[in-house]
């Protein structure tokens, strides 16, 4: 009855490297019309996260790499949680999206306040 | 049963001038936690729109003012709808939000996808 995680998440996932300039995230969301960011280390272990409110908030200042302005503490989803769950863990956070993870930890797509909102703008 | 916009929205919604500096919304972005600053005149007349995702990709370029980088062509709701068809409404254009207008055509709120995805989230 509710969808799972796994059913509207955006896959592959595109992510970026600590040591990237912030231009690199700025270049990728202007070329995908995304937001979210994951950062990872060569590995694929998950770091942290960049949104574009990250990258407007650093504007003006002296920052230069992705790991000066990402949030490292991030909050994510299971691809087979439902989505009511994740609707609520990002109106707790004030925030617009969770990098999913499978059971190993490693990240397999993204999940956003879009893509849930699509689901209310279903024709029944 | 389908709530309305106005039941969702958040106001009053702050705006910007076309002629502001793009840190201008930086700091708005930045001390309110959100990501969508509609553009009016000083008769509050809708000019355009600026999104975090406008000041990010205005990154490293020579761009100052908001007129420089805002989308003219503003993507409205009226805040009598109902949030399903908001809902098409955003994800047709690709947005995350939309400003609200009454009958006068004056801006009255802001509805995002983080306002309807909350619905979602809802405990029944
Ligand atoms: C409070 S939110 C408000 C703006 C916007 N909707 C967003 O999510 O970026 C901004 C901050 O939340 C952080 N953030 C976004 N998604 C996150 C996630 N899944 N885990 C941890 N922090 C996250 C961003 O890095 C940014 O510093
Ligand atoms: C294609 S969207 C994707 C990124 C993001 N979620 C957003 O809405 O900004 C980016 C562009 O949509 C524009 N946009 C956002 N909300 C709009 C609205 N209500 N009407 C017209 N354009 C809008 C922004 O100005 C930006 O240039």
């Amino acid at each position: 009855e509710v969808p799972l995680v796994r059913e509207i998440m955006t896959k592959p996932v595109i992510t970026g490297l600590p040591d990237e300039p912030i231009a690199r995230a700025a270049k990728i969301f202007a070329e995908h019309n995304f937001d979210h960011l994951p950062i990872t280390d060569k590995q694929e272990k998950l770091l942290g996260i960049v949104t574009s409110w990250d990258v407007a908030i650093a504007t003006g200042t002296k920052k230069k790499k992705l790991s000066e302005i990402m949030t490292k503490k991030v909050v994510v989803a299971n691809e087979d949680e439902p989505v009511d769950a994740v609707a609520r863990r990002l109106q707790q956070h004030g925030i617009s999206g969770l990098p999913v993870t499978n059971t190993k930890g490693e990240v397999v797509g993204i999940v956003t306040t879009e893509d849930i909102s699509k689901l209310v703008g279903r024709r029944r």
